[in-house]
Order: C-alpha cells, then sequence, then structure tokens
C-alpha cells in the first residue's frame, strides 16, 4: 500500500526554485498495475524518486508498505529500498564495468546475499525472459539502447520485490520486446501479487494498466481506471 | 543524397564479435523524412553512427552528399559532419558542465564561427521552437529526460545542417511534445529540403514518414513508401 499526502518536492539551485510536486494525494493499493501520466518536466520521474526513497520530500507524507518513508534517513531509505524495491531508471543507471550478468546479479549479491548456485540460475532466467540471455558477457557500453533497458529492467526484477517502480521502461523498445516485458510484469503481478508503479508516454503500456493518474505541472489532475488487465 | 553500397559493421570485442550490419543497400534521395525501423539490437543507431561519421564502416561504401565517408580519416569526418549534419543521439550526450543554453549554442561557436548577437537570437528561437525557453539556464543534471531530449534536438537543428539524423528523438516525450518536434522537422524539410533520417520504434514518427526501411539482424529486409507527409 502507498499513501501520498500532500507530497511537495521543491528543488532549489542557484538560479531559480523548481516546484516539480505541488502538494499530491493518491493511496494505490498493493498489486496494482497503475502509471503516472503526463506531459516532459510534469514531475512524473521525482514522484517515482520519492517512492523509490531516492530523494527526500520538501513537505507532506509518504507511506510505502507500512512505513513512512518520508522521514527515514539515508542509509535507512537505502536499506528500505533494496528490501522492497525494484526500480528501473529512466536512464538505465547500469554499473559500466560490469558485464550485463552482473549487473543483474548484483542485487541478489548485495541484498539478499543469496548462495552462487541460486543466483546464477535467477539471473540466467531473467535475462532470456527479456531476451537477452546471449549478450550475458557484454559490458553497457556494448549494448543497444533497447539492450540496456531491458538489462536494468531484469535487474529490477530479479529479487521479486514487492514493489516495482518503472520510469519510461518500454522508451527504447520495439513492439515485440515492449509487450514481452508487460506481459512479464503482468505474470509477476498475477503470480505474486507485486506493486508495479509506471511512470510513461507510451500508450503501449496506457493499454494496459488498471489506473491511470495524470500529473500536470506538479499537481494530480486527474485519475482513471481503465480497462487494462 | 545518401548511398550505401554492402555496407557492413562488425565489432570486435575480446568475447564475441557481433555483425552488427551484414551487407545492406539503399538510396535516400535529398529532401526525405525516412526511418530505419527494427527490432532492438537489429543495428538502426550502427547504421546511424556510420552516416553521421561517428564510427568506419568495416566493409562497403557510403557516399553523403557526393563524398565517400566511408574513406575519410577522424578528422576529417568530424570536420564533415560538423559542416553538414546534425546528429541527435539516442542517450542525448549533452555536455554536463554547460547549461540548456550553452549546449545549444555550441555548434554555432566551435563549427559555425557566427558573431554572438546572431547566435543568441538563433538559440533563443529553437529553445522556444522546442518548448525549452524557461529552462535555458539549467544544467542537464537539473533537467528531465524528455527535456534533456529536446536540448539534444534544439542543438542538432540550430546550424540549419542539409542532413538530420535523429534516434529515437521522441522516446521520452509525451503527444503534444512529440508532435510539436515532428511538426518543426516538416517545417525545416519543406523550407530548407532538409534531409532527415529517423531511427525509431515510436508510430508517431513512422506515421508522419515518407518512406520506412525494415532492418531485422542487421540486413534490410524491407523498404515501405509509406503515406507520410
Ligand atoms: N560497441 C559495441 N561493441 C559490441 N557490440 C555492439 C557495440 N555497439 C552495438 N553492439 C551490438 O550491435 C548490435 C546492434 O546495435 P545497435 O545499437 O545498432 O542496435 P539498435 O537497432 O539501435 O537497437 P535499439 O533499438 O535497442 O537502440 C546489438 O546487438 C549490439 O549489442
Ligand atoms: N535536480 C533538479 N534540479 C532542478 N530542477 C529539476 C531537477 N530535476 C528535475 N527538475 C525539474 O523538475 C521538473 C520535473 O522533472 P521530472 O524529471 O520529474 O519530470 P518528468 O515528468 O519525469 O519529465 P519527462 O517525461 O521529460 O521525463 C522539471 O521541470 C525539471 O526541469
Ligand atoms: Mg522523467
Ligand atoms: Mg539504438
Amino acid at each position: 500500500l502507498i499513501v501520498a499526502q500532500n507530497l511537495t518536492k521543491i528543488y532549489n539551485t542557484e538560479e531559480v526554485e523548481v516546484h516539480a510536486l505541488r502538494g499530491v494525494d493518491f493511496t494505490i493499493e498493493e498489486g496494482s498495475f497503475a502509471s503516472f501520466v503526463g506531459p516532459s518536466g510534469s514531475g512524473k520521474t521525482t514522484l517515482l524518486n520519492l517512492i523509490g526513497c531516492l530523494d527526500k520530500p520538501t513537505g507532506g507524507r509518504l507511506l510505502v508498505e507500512g512505513s513512512d518513508i518520508s522521514s527515514l534517513g539515508r542509509k535507512e531509505g537505502a536499506r528500505f529500498r533494496g528490501q522492497n524495491i525494484g526500480y528501473i531508471f529512466q536512464n538505465f543507471n547500469l554499473i559500466p564495468v560490469l558485464t550485463a550478468f552482473e549487473n543483474v546479479e548484483y542485487p541478489l549479491v548485495m541484498v539478499q546475499n543469496r548462495p552462487v548456485s541460486e543466483r546464477q540460475d535467477r539471473v540466467a532466467g531473467l535475462l532470456a525472459a527479456v531476451g537477452m540471455a546471449d549478450q550475458k558477457g557484454k559490458f553497457p557500453d556494448q549494448l543497444s539502447g533497447g539492450q540496456k533497458q531491458r538489462v536494468a529492467i531484469a535487474r529490477a526484477l530479479v529479487t521479486n520485490p514487492k514493489l516495482v517502480l518503472a520510469d519510461e521502461p518500454t522508451a527504447n523498445l520495439d513492439h515485440d520486446a515492449a509487450y514481452g516485458i508487460i506481459r512479464l510484469m503482468e505474470k509477476m503481478k498475477d503470480d505474486l501479487r507485486t506493486t508495479f508503479i509506471f511512470s510513461t508516454h507510451d500508450t503501449r503500456i496506457i493499454g494496459e494498466v488498471e489506473i491511470v493518474y495524470t500529473l500536470e505541472d506538479g499537481r494530480l489532475t486527474g485519475q482513471q481506471i481503465s480497462g487494462g488487465k
């Protein structure tokens, strides 16, 4: 369960004060398949960064899985994220010195400390599920844009997190690869009650989610239940 | 005019030899509005890198504007690109220590050596045309994904190049921003006979181009004249 109350975020830079989120309120139930949509610059990534404990709100409250994450320190936030959340970054954020395989394996090593044999099977399975099995030995700078994006998706799903935050996860993917990812995520939602929250412009995702929240200039201006799966 | 004859590209890494392009042939007329499409990993970015003199072919010939660019050295290639081509990178490739304004102004300073007053008007005009006028003083890490993409687009168009290579230019843009960019580009094609070559999965672009080339696994498998503008 995720509850936002009067959530605000102001970026202070020397030149300007940016009100990226201006008092946002919503509740997202466990096992939801939901998406935030809205114009470029409307605050979608900012909101996902707050829910993902990657940044602190300026005001308001944010409850995730019962914890008030708006009050967590940096270290506690990182631990909470590692144990509960899978994050797919808009710019992928892969570790350049690790191969595709090692990037996907990383959360299993760092967070969950699983034995090697279990890790190898899980990583290989997920790379195959996103169509990247034969690219596992490559480094990020040897991969295409959509290949990097799929490695980032596999990495976020590998720990079977309760909550997945996916920022434009299909922006660089063709039709078949995009629907392959959406089906993979829907299966996790159906089998494991994983909650998925997307930020996207992609109508292929918007057509498959149950609820669409519209952000405009840092405000929630609409909420629509749709016919998705 | 762009002519490719039996164009091949092989990436050699320690682990593996990747045949990214396997003998591609095509002719693109001046003033075209054309797009390469195809699955993630099919060779679209690789092909745009060759046409844009950012990389050398492994075999075959590539003629751009009458020059055999497959035989140009690194420096000559960079000069040719600076004078004839505007390139919109799939990962934007903005200079982190320059503001949005300075990033767009950069090609006018480095390549065309225009007087300051002329530069300022041109940069301001293009930033406004992509909806980024009020973000001009920000650095790339203070911009959203789609805002960075629009700065990268403005930078590629600012020198009025003969040829624009656009790699997934609308991947992070909402409906209105995406069509704003497409209209801006169509106007340049109509007014200045600028040639536009896209690499994309975005049906919003595919629906507006005149000709679609399909790449699959490094081969050109289809060419379709469509009803675009
Ligand atoms: N520097 C490199 N070293 C090795 N292999 C590479 C390198 N760059 C690209 N490749 C490989 O070449 C193939 C084509 O890559 P390319 O980036 O051209 O694909 P693409 O069609 O642009 O894909 P996408 O739609 O995902 O952006 C891919 O399999 C990729 O892994
Ligand atoms: N570090 C920062 N410093 C200052 N302003 C910022 C920073 N990060 C984001 N912003 C601004 O906050 C606003 C919201 O940005 P955000 O990245 O959340 O938008 P978005 O909805 O994800 O956009 P897009 O669809 O283009 O990715 C934008 O105007 C952006 O310029
Ligand atoms: Mg964003
Ligand atoms: Mg590409």
